[in-house]
């Protein structure tokens, strides 16, 4: 899926 | 969530609180610059949008509000609170920063990972907060003397985001396909603009002298 993780980050 | 970002997190936590600590209770902004608060409520103003249509956690909540509050409310005082703006020194804080903005804006239309609404604007707050810190390091360099509440703000502003580049190197060789290029350079960039206050940080921390920076 494509990585949208490092929106998890502030 | 690693160690390295959970301490970036702190750290820039830390960093606000010091800021509002010092405003609030001595009533004085004396060599804090506006124009990097208002630049800092802008990139969270633009990164955070999601802020209430994409839930993360808790905790990443929280963290949004927290900034998001301190950075406005500060940037309230220093614009309107009575005392406050007095000890405001608008004639040294002199950076154009709307010069930061426009390019940032261009470069985040430019260069993003994809071209949505979200995207730019998250990609923008990237760039913007790379050269957010640049009217506050002028203006130390103006004002002879530093407080170091003020010296404290700045080091932990450029302390929590080297924490961020080991958080980046952390999940870069844990997590499969964890690559965020435009992320990494510009949060590099925004901490080599920090290595000389680092430096004079640490020698004056060192000798222990009052932190001054060569003109």
């Amino acid at each position: 899926e494509v990585n949208d993780d490092v929106k998890d980050e502030l | 969530m690693n160690i390295f970002r959970l301490a970036g997190d702190m750290t820039h936590l830390f960093s606000v609180l010091v800021l509002l600590l010092k405003i609030h209770t001595i009533k004085s902004c004396a060599g804090v610059s506006l124009k990097t608060q208002e630049l800092y409520a802008l990139v969270f103003a633009a990164r955070y949008l999601d802020i209430f249509t994409n839930y993360i956690s808790l905790y990443n909540t929280v963290m949004k509000l927290i900034f998001l509050g301190s950075s406005f409310s500060i940037v309230w005082y220093m614009r309107y609170h009575k005392i406050v703006r007095r000890s405001y020194d608008k004639d040294q804080d002199t950076f154009r920063h709307y010069f930061l903005i426009l390019p940032c804006l261009l470069l985040a239309l430019l260069i993003n990972e994809k071209f949505t609404f979200k995207e730019v604007m998250w990609t923008f707050s990237l760039y913007l907060e790379a050269v957010a810190i640049l009217p506050q390091l002028v203006l130390l360099q103006r004002t002879r003397n530093i407080d170091n509440l003020t010296g404290q703000y700045v080091f932990l502003l450029g302390a929590y985001r080297a924490l961020y580049i080991l958080n980046w190197v952390y999940r870069y060789f844990t997590e499969p396909h964890f690559v965020h290029w435009i992320t990494w350079v510009s949060g590099l960039v925004q901490t080599l603009l920090y290595a000389d206050f680092f430096y004079y940080y640490f020698q004056s921390w060192k000798n222990n002298q009052k932190l001054h920076l060569p003109a």
